[in-house]
């Protein structure tokens, strides 16, 4: 995209191919391209057209970030669900919040909510000694809502800050999954209403299409407060999240750039639209 | 449905004598927004449609069936074609042990996958060794060891400073221990990072496996042709796996894989029970991605 370029015809095609091969989708991107000839209308040329792109991107990122307030954000411990489908970084991604959160010397404890997959307990309590925190566990096979109240107790008995569950990776096809997630959030919220206080939807960047269709069925069978968006190291751009952020009216919390503890970073929607269209 | 989508195009084609090429042009727009919407790369999407326009063309208006129909009798051909043949089977070694080397971008399904394929090959009388390979990911060669026990097959693991080294190792145990075929699982890792693939590069070189299967997960979107063209380029791998085809993701990820790496799909998994494995059917996957 040379500077001086003006947006006609042959500059909407390009862009709508960018945008497609980044997962964007055809509906997100037939909306985006409408924005941004409205933005050029209103702009009359003094702007870029890949800058102007750019902050159309930003901005309807922004508007979900807009529509959620952030719940009970003084209450302790802060309970913080980890969710999504079979190996999007969910495990990993809580192993970088917990250092994340140590960092800012909070007390954060663990919960080994995935009593189902092998060896996933021992790969949390992995995360849990690199990051210093303690974690609450159970047997495999244990009944993963009875884990996770367990954890909460223990967090609130112990004045942690945060209590970070994982949960077992499920596909939204399979309705006693699903219904076995409810199950969980029901648990915590008998403990106390306002828990649990974030649900964060872990995506794999590499997700095409059906990421939307991931996000609108976790969200029927508990509330997603923020969506994780890992795996942005590699060469995939996540355009999915934008048809998501637009249709779940979720901001995206943070992004995961590789395997290590300090790989996390805070969302940003600039250098997300930016990568986008690089 | 694409061929409610089809049938209101070629409405008016009704009493015309051939599939004319503006027809078949429109049409394919349409066909082709149903490709994206399955994850089908554009430019494999566009190759796809090229393919179709030029088969379609000049073709007479068959009485018996409507024009839709017509075409999309060659799109699903043309798809079937594409996909593949049916045959799952895997090369054996001239040399025992055989080797198969698992590879693939990371959460793919590949650990899941080695102990799969195992029980599979066990089931058929073989007597596999599953390699747990992965030294980097946290408790990878416990998630391994616990498959295969749960399945009684047997696992090598070695506390080695490198995969290339483990995987030796467990050469020599097999060749001990008269075990075949060697199943290695390897670390998750991105295309881009060239120490990573390096590290599958000198594994493949040391061993000389009959296969290498790129295992990739049928949720992937337009990043499948990337990553599966550059493993290619690599190590020529010499089939693919299809993983958690018992969701709702249609899979177009299976098209674009062969269609950057011409490599057979050789088995799909459907599911997180170690039973769980298929034979790739291409009819199948056509079906699906046409929604
Ligand atoms: N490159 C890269 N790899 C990641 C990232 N996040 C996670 N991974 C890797 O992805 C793989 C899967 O991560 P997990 O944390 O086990 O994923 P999960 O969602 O907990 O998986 P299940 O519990 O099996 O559903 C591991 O190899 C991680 O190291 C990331 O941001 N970048
Ligand atoms: N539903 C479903 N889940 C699957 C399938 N195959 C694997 N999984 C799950 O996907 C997740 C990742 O599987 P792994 O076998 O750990 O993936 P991996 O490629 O070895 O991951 P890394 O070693 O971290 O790169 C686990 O939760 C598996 O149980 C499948 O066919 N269907
Ligand atoms: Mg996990
Ligand atoms: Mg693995």
């Amino acid at each position: 995209f040379k500077p001086g370029r003006k947006i006609d015809d042959e500059l909407l095609a390009e862009l709508e191919e960018v945008l497609l091969s980044s997962d964007v989708g055809w509906e997100t991107t037939d909306e985006l391209l409408s924005r941004l000839k409205d933005a050029a209308k209103e702009d009359r040329g003094k702007t870029e057209p890949e800058e102007l792109m750019r902050q159309v991107i930003a901005s309807l990122l922004g508007e979900a970030e807009a529509a959620t307030e952030p719940a009970d954000n003084n209450e302790k411990p802060r309970v913080i669900l980890v969710v999504g489908v079979n190996g999007t970084g969910k495990t990993t991604t809580i192993g970088k919040l917990a250092h994340y959160y140590r960092q800012q010397n909070k007390n954060v404890m663990l919960v080994a909510g995935d009593t189902f997959r092998a060896a996933a307990i021992e790969q949390l309590k992995i995360w849990a000694e690199r990051t210093g925190c303690q974690m609450v566990s159970s047997m495999h096979g244990a009944d993963a809502a009875a884990v996770v109240y367990d954890g909460f107790e223990s967090a609130i008995n112990r004045g942690m800050d945060y209590l970070i569950a994982d949960t077992a990776g499920r596909l939204h096809t399979k309705s006693n999954l699903m219904k076995e997630l409810e199950k969980v959030a029901r648990v915590l919220k008998k403990k106390r209403e306002t828990a649990p206080h974030e649900v964060l939807l872990v995506l794999d960047a590499t997700t095409g299409q059906n990421g939307l269709v991931q996000a609108k069925e976790f969200t029927r069978a508990i509330p997603i407060t923020g969506l994780v968006l890992t795996k942005i190291d590699g060469t995939a751009k996540g355009g999915i999240l934008l048809s998501i952020s637009r249709t779940l009216n979720v901001p995206v919390k943070f992004v995961g750039f590789g395997e290590g503890l300090d790989d996390l970073a805070v969302f940003d929607a600039d250098t997300f639209a930016a990568g986008l269209l690089g | 449905e694409l061929t409610q989508k089809l049938d209101k195009v070629f409405r008016r084609l009704r009493g015309m004598g051939i599939l004319s090429e503006t027809n078949i042009h429109n049409a394919l727009r349409d066909v082709r927004r149903v490709l994206l919407e399955s994850d089908v790369n554009l430019k494999v999407a566009r190759d796809f449609l090229a393919r179709v326009q030029e088969r379609a063309v000049g073709q007479e208006v068959i009485g018996s069936v409507s024009p839709a129909q017509q075409v999309i009798k060659i799109i699903f051909d043309e798809m079937v074609e594409l996909l593949g043949g049916e045959s799952a089977r895997l090369l054996v070694s001239p040399r025992p042990p055989t080797v198969y080397m698992v590879v693939g971008l990371q959460g793919s399904g590949k650990t899941t996958f080695c102990a799969k394929l195992g029980l599979h090959l066990k089931t058929k009388g073989r007597r596999p060794l599953l390699v747990a390979a992965d030294l980097q990911r946290p408790a990878a060669q416990e998630q391994l060891e616990i498959l295969a026990e749960s399945i009684g097959v047997t696992v090598f693991r070695e506390k080695a400073n490198r995969a290339p080294d483990a995987c030796e190792a467990a050469m020599d145990y097999a060749r001990r221990n008269s075990l075949d075929p060697v199943i290695i699982d390897t670390a998750g890792r991105l295309h881009i990072d060239q120490v990573l693939m390096a590290e599958l590069e000198e594994i493949q070189q040391r061993l000389s496996p009959a296969e290498i299967l790129f295992v990739a997960d049928s949720m992937t979107g337009q990043d499948a042709v990337n990553s599966a063209k550059a493993f290619y380029d690599k190590l020529q791998f010499s089939g693919a796996i299809l993983t958690k085809l018992d969701g709702d993701a249609r899979g177009g990820a299976a098209l674009s894989i062969r269609a950057v790496t011409q490599q057979p799909i050789k088995f799909i998994s459907t599911g997180e029970k170690l039973d769980a494995l298929e034979v790739f059917h291409p009819s199948r996957m056509a079906s699906r991605i046409l929604g």
